[in-house]
Order: C-alpha cells, then structure tokens, then sequence
C-alpha cells in the first residue's frame, strides 16, 4: 500500500520543490512507482519536471474539489507521474471553506491512488494555511526540509507544535518522517552551527544525509529534469540517491 | 508624508525579510523616520532585530484587528520603530473574513502613522493570500526581492499579474518601486542568466544596484542585528546602503 508523505515547511525557499523532485525521482530510479502531488500554486514542481502549468484537467485544484475523472500525468522518468499545479489552487481554501470535511478532502481524492503507488509525495506551499493543512491530514509521514540557516532552524519549533496540533486534532497517524538538512556550506560556520543545533533538539528524528549547497541543484530545474537526469555524476545528485537509499532503509521492517 | 512600501513575493526564501531590515536600517542610519511592520507570522523581521516575538499588546495582529492602543516599538537603532509580528496573525485571515472592508483594514491602521515616519516598510510572508492582499492595497509603493534563480524568476510574471489586478481593483495608486536582484552570485551562469532575463523583461523597473550572496547577511539576524550593526564593512552590508541612496534618489522630485 502507498505511503503518503508531505514534504511540509512554511519557512520559504527551505528546498521543499528540489527535494520532492530529487527524492521522488531517485525512487523511480530503484523502481519503486512514485507519485507527485504539486499542492503549491506557484506550481514550481510542475515545471521543475518538464510540465507546463494549468495544462490539464487532471491538476490538484481538480482533485481538492472533488471534479473530474482523473489520471496523473507521465513524466520523462519511468516510475514517477504527476499530478500538476494550477494557479487556480489559490482560491481553493476561500471556495472550500463552508464544506464540512475541508481538512479531508485530499485525503479522500488521494485513496484511489494508494493501491497503484509505492509512495506518494505532496509538495506543499510555504505556509500553514488549508493546503498545508490537508497535506498533513492526508499523509502518513511528514519530511521537514531545513535550510541551514538562522531563520530556517527558528522556526522549526513553531512547525513540530503545528504537526503535533494535527497529529492531536485530525490525523492521529501521521509520524514525522525526519528533518533533512539542507544547503549546508560547510566552508561557513552557520552551516556547521545550524546543524549542531538541530541534531542536538531534534535528536534521532534527523536524517543522517546532509543535502549540500550546490550549484547543479538550482539549475536543472531550468532544463525541466531532476538532477539525476541533469547531471548524475554532481554532489547533488549523488546525496539524493543517498537520501533515498536511507529513506528506504528507515522504512523496511525493523 | 510617510510613504508606505510593500516588500513582497510569494516566492519563499528570496529575501523579503533581509531586505526589509537592512534597506530599513540603512535609511535610518541616514536619519530617515523609518516604521517596520512585521506582517509575517514567522516574525523573521522580529527576531531579525533582536525583538522578542509575541511579547507586546501593539503587535501587526492587533494593528490590523483594530484592538489596543497603539505604540510602536522602539528598536536597537535609533530612528527605526517596529510593530512586531505574532504567531496569531495565522488566524486573521479567517477572523476577518466576514468584515465588509477586510482589503482595507491595514491602510486604516497605518493612516494615523503616515505623518510620524518618512517610511513604512511592511515585510510580507511568501503567499499571495489575505496579509500580502492587505499589505498591497495599503502601500503607495511595491519593492519586490528577487533571487537570482530559476523558480523566483518564473514566478515573477505571476507576481506582477497579481499587482495589477490589486492596481486595478483595490489600489489605485500603488505603484512598483522596483524589482530588487538577491543572492548574486557572480561565479555562476544561472546568477547572469537571470539578471540579463529580468532586466531586459522588466527594464526600467530594475534597481541598478544588486544584493550579493553574502555570509553576513546569513550571520547578521542569529545576532539580533541588521548587517549595518553586526559588520559594516561587509560586501552585504555595503550593498544595502548603496540600495538606500538608489531608493532615496528614485523618490526625489524629478
Ligand atoms: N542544495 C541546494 N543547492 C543549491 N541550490 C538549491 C539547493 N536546494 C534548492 N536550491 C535552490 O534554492 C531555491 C529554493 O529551493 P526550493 O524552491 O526547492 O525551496 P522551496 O522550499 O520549495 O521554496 P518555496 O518555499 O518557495 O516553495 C531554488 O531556486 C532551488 O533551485
Ligand atoms: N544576499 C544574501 N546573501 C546570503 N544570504 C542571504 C542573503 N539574503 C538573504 N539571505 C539568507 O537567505 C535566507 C532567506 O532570506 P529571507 O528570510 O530574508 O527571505 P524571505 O523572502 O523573507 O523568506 P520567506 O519567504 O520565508 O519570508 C535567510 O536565511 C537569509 O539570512
Ligand atoms: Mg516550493
Ligand atoms: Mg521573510
């Protein structure tokens, strides 16, 4: 049965959008059937993939509402589909505000899927508003990306409570996957001292894969392709199959 | 007059925040009246100037609900106050949803500080929802951050979209101060490609000066200090007063 996981931080540009895309697609790339929901409107997952935006009809403002016959979107790597963004999704929380199972509904347009997929990823917007809320409520386990940086390790607090709120209110299963740290510097201080800092707190629950600042990451989304496809042999790449592998690892039976 | 100034994008991470204190410092420094209003639940701006967060009655939840008797704060720099950010301000959206003027209940609460201050910088979270509505609608001028990456400059054409459609339905007057390039990175491709990309799609609204990749900006807020404060001599810190005097001579009379 699929795993659903929200890749979740409301600090911006934390590296939410490259990690749902070189996680999933490293995955895809051991073969295990991968689903992306892009449930952020500015829809960079999308085009990180290759995939216009608003395009079809299958796209996440669709299946948050409940319209239309659905089927997710190929992409160029085997293993992994799409289902893409829409800038319609902005309206999404106004429209749905008076329907009695708000937080559920992806959730619910999300169990068909399960039975076809091995995990399904859901990429979320940098905010804790109604889709953020629903991605929690619709998964098994969260992965918190977090920017080696001072903003990024302050607000962790403020989003363990928000996922422990959900964890009380809506969605008692939902476990948190693990914290992935991500553009470190190692030449800096920060980096180093972010780092410190958060495996101190957050003991055990930090992955042990350290994703690095590195330039090949910022621009294979430009040229639509994971960076496994951009260029296999860049640090990069290489930490995302690592990632991947202890991703795996972490959920076998003990 | 106090003149109001939006620093927006709903892209996360571009340096909203950073650009909001430091431009916001630098003006001071210059003797200028200057008010920040942290509109971001985060409270980056808050902490970023060694303000504790949800520690005061006149904070940006209670200004734009209209409760309390307003003062601003006082901050470690002198002729720059702050209205500090709180994590209620979440919920605002969805309080406020039913009152008739909700676009407008910033511009009301500011209207009694516009004479105080020369400036009033209002730092807006990586969303296009009810705050950065209210933030849009209140100010005269948009300052918008952009990081020299593919996602942020794919964004852009959205974030502009959205703008006029605040222009032409809630604020007449608003107006775009200009397009701020972030996190220039002058040995890599990617930083020039989308320098060129920006400024020959938005010319004339492009500030000459560009705000590098620099580790003092990062360090600066872990110290509770604008980068003006924590290393004056650094690249950063330069270049954010370099930004100040490009601000100060766009406004003088032509
Ligand atoms: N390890 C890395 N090294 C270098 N650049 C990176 C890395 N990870 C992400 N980036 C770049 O940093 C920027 C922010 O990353 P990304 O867009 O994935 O973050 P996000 O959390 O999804 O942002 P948002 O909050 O806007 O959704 C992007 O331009 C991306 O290409
Ligand atoms: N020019 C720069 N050089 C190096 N680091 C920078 C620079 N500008 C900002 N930063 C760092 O990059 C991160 C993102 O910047 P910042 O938080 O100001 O962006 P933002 O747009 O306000 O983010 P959000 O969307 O979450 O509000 C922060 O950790 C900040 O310290
Ligand atoms: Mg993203
Ligand atoms: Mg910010």
């Amino acid at each position: 049965m699929g795993e659903i996981v929200s890749i979740c931080n409301q600090k911006g540009g934390v590296g939410k959008t490259t990690t749902t895309i070189n996680l999933g697609s490293s995955l895809a790339a051991a073969e295990k059937r991968v689903l992306i929901v892009d449930f952020d409107p500015q829809a960079n997952t999308t085009s990180g993939l290759g995939i216009q935006k608003n395009s079809t009809e299958s796209n996440s403002y669709n299946l948050v509402s409940g319209i239309g016959d659905f089927t997710p979107q190929k992409t160029a790597i085997s293993f992994l589909d799409l289902i893409p963004s829409t800038s319609d999704l902005v309206g999404a929380d106004i429209e749905l505000i008076d329907t009695p199972d708000r937080e559920y509904r992806l959730k619910k347009a999300l169990a068909p899927f399960v039975e076809n997929y091995d995990y399904i990823f859901i990429d979320c917007p940098p905010s804790l508003s109604f889709l953020t809320v629903n991605a929690l409520t619709a998964a098994s386990f969260v992965l918190v990306p977090v920017q080696c940086e001072y903003y990024a390790l302050e607000g962790l607090a403020d989003l363990m409570k928000t996922i422990d709120l959900i964890k009380q209110s809506l969605n008692p299963e939902l476990q948190v996957s693990g914290i992935l740290l991500t553009m470190f510097d190692g030449r800096n201080n920060l980096s180093h001292e972010v780092e410190m800092e958060i495996r101190k707190h957050f003991q055990g629950t930090v992955y042990e894969t350290v994703i690095p600042r590195n330039i090949r990451l910022s621009e294979a989304p430009s040229h639509g392709k994971p960076v496994l496809l951009y260029d296999i042999k860049s640090k990069g790449s290489e930490c995302y199959l690592e990632l991947a592998k202890e991703f795996l690892g972490r959920r076998s039976p003990a």
